[in-house]
């Protein structure tokens, strides 16, 4: 014991993760004689030099109906999905896949399960969240299986049954014992556990790094701590951990090829470890999707010689030239598919991304979206369109949560009412309330952020005539605004269509700019034909405020959604968050 | 719909998060009142005041 009977508390795996790299922070500090600064010396391991390795493991799940089921984990812009089941209501799958994890990184993975369909895409039937960094303030010393609620899509309050899966952190001294194992397996020829100096110098040799011969025997002394003559596992391991540190002996990975040491150390063996993993066959998940959608595709798709997504170019195959609309999620720091219908998808593109579509856009189409808005209006203005709403619902499932709305589904008497429903007081808390400097964001949205105009036009907005100017139009443009900074935020229908102050501060005054109603959506934002921002229908705002100067607020209606209402008024005080106003179907 | 804000030049920093997505043609997925940037005035004054309360 420790002399009063009582055993200290064991330290959480995190603790023990973080003094193991303070360890190796110190250990290479002295080596490189940089430790004279007291202050760094003494300094723990910053938050976001934390990396690892979790294995995940899918077990098995208990469903409600019977068929065939796989299950995707999605971690960031990556997805693997299991095998496919046998036609039952327990699959069993026993699939691992090992992630990184970094503290600054997604840390909250999904998994989901899809039933099969012979021909069309397959069906999510649950889901669930996993936040992995709860793991780490856990002390658990073995793998233990969690059952976790399969929560059904449309309505976050029921459940579609349970999927039991296995969450380990690995302790890094087990990741370099490991790696250590496999690298040693490679130049093992006699398969003993242990390398001659011969097999170590082919070791070397294949880490293609054209060590002299005088230096691997020096290696290979440094290595063989015990002076047996033979370096076993153990003493490779240490070798390869302290080495990397000082004076990398592995400048590429053997598996991928891929330059080594330009991010931190232990980074390099945690990347080689999970591509020998690949490599191996042992993680028996199928990876290579961005998000669980694509790799629900169904059959048809995966034949297909293009079916391969990379998250190289995501961005540059997003907007107009996607075949799909990928969205970087915030909070769980994941990709997500916008649900967006394939026939749309090619009428807008028909229409906004070619000199067709403009001829037909300069012969009236103008006229024929600003009546359908105002029909629509008029429409979803009516008791009867109140039906639409459980179908809307049903179509964004797990899109919209209807938990966060401030009165209940029966109390709206139309669309409309539905469309621009509040949330409670608490569902949107508003960051740094009461420190004027910090802005917020002003809507439920997708965004996009550019420093300058030259910045959007470059990587967004492809309209040929855009500007500040033209945004703004002249009563409500000021030099200060000329390259000045932007921010889009962008509504999607499923979305809480209620728009806030992002910004402190006095408003100025209202401009109204009547105009056109094409769509908002990336394909005709991205199209060099279609100058929506400064074409569309708009109402600007001007807000003064002592931390920002002039802040321009632009409410543009879209298609069908063309009506803007303000809540406050000229001369009004707003503080950021509170509600500015709202968008509604109509004209 | 779409609400677009223009901030005067050198205004406001935005996050690093939002900036680095945009850059990459990417829309990232957010929620009212969730941080937007910082003020990059109010961040030199606040650098001034101190660099005063120094020199006294």
């Amino acid at each position: 014991g420790n002399g009063n009977g009582v055993e200290p508390p064991l330290p959480s795996r995190f603790s023990r993760f973080r003094s193991r790299l303070r360890l190796r922070r110190h250990r290479g500090r002295d080596r490189c004689g940089a430790a004279g600064d007291a202050s760094e010396s003494g300094k723990g391991v910053a938050a976001d030099e934390f990396a690892g390795i979790a294995r995940i493991r899918i077990v098995k799940a208990d469903l409600r109906f019977k068929d065939k089921f796989f299950a995707c984990l999605s971690l960031g812009e990556r997805t693997y999905r299991t095998e496919t089941s046998d036609s039952t209501h327990r699959p069993v799958w026993n699939s691992e896949k090992k992630v990184v994890i970094e503290t600054n990184g997604p840390h909250i993975a999904r998994i989901s399960v899809f039933e099969t369909n012979r021909f069309s895409k397959n069906t999510l039937v649950g889901y669930c969240e996993v936040d992995l960094f709860d793991l780490l303030t856990k002390d658990l010393e073995e793998e233990h299986v969690e059952d976790l609620a399969l929560l059904d899509p449309s309505s976050s309050t029921t459940t579609m049954g349970t999927i039991s899966v296995s969450c380990y952190i690995e302790d890094p001294v087990e990741t370099e014992q490991s790696f250590a194992r496999r690298v040693l397996a490679i130049v093992d020829y006699n398969e003993d556990g242990k390398l001659s100096l011969s097999e170590f110098s082919d070791l070397m040799k294949a880490f293609g790094n054209g060590l002299a011969v005088n230096k691997i025997e020096e290696l290979f002394r440094q290595a063989d701590t015990n002076g047996d003559g033979i370096v076993d596992m153990d003493e490779l391991a240490a070798l390869l951990a302290d080495q990397q540190e000082k004076e990398p002996i592995i400048s590429n990975c053997p598996v991928c090829g891929e330059s080594l040491g330009k991010y931190d150390k232990i980074n390099d063996m945690i990347h080689m470890t999970l591509c020998f993993d690949e490599g191996t066959g042992n993680q028996i998940m199928t990876g290579g999707f961005l998000t669980d959608k694509q790799a629900a595709y169904g059959w048809m798709f995966k034949l297909s010689e293009w079916a391969n997504f990379s998250s190289y170019d995501v961005g540059l195959r997003s907007g107009s030239t996607a075949s799909h609309i990928l969205v970087f999620d915030r909070r769980t720091k994941r990709l997500v598919e916008e649900a967006i219908d394939g026939k749309i998808v090619l009428s807008m593109r028909a229409l906004y991304q070619s000199k067709v579509g403009l001829t037909l856009i300069d012969s009236g189409v103008k006229d024929i979206l600003k009546n359908l808005s105002e029909k629509q209006g008029k429409k979803m203005n009516s008791p009867e369109s109140a039906k639409d709403i459980p179908k809307f619902l049903e179509l964004f499932a797990g899109q919209i949560n209807m938990d966060e709305t401030k009165d209940p589904i029966e109390s709206f008497k139309t669309f409309n009412e539905f469309f621009i429903r509040q949330l409670k007081p608490s569902a949107r808390p508003i960051a740094h309330i009461d420190d004027g400097s910090i802005a917020t964001c002003a809507a439920d949205c997708r965004l996009m952020a550019y420093s300058s105009v030259d910045e959007s036009t470059r990587f967004w907005i492809k309209g040929r005539k855009f500007s500040i100017e033209g945004l703004l139009g002249a009563d409500a443009h000021y030099n200060a605004f000329k390259n000045g900074s932007l921010v889009i935020f962008r509504l999607a229908p499923q979305d809480y269509h209620r728009f806030h102050v992002p910004v402190s501060g006095t408003v100025e005054k209202f401009v109204e700019i009547p105009g056109c109603l094409y769509t908002v959506n990336p394909i005709a934002v991205n199209s060099k034909y279609c100058n929506v921002f400064t074409e569309n229908k708009r109402v600007i705002s001007i807000i003064s405020t002592p931390e920002f100067g002039k802040v321009a607020f632009v409410a543009i209606g879209a298609t069908m959604v063309g009506s803007i209402t303000f809540v406050k008024k000229e001369g009004d005080y707003v503080h950021k968050g509170d509600e500015f106003g709202y968008f509604s179907f109509g004209g | 719909s779409t609400v677009i804000c223009v901030f005067e030049k050198d205004a406001i920093q935005f996050d690093a998060d939002l900036l680095a997505n945009s850059e990459r043609s990417l829309e990232t997925l957010v929620e009212v009142g969730t941080t937007l940037g910082v003020s990059k005035r109010n961040r030199g004054l606040k650098v001034s005041e101190l660099q005063k309360c120094s020199i006294e």
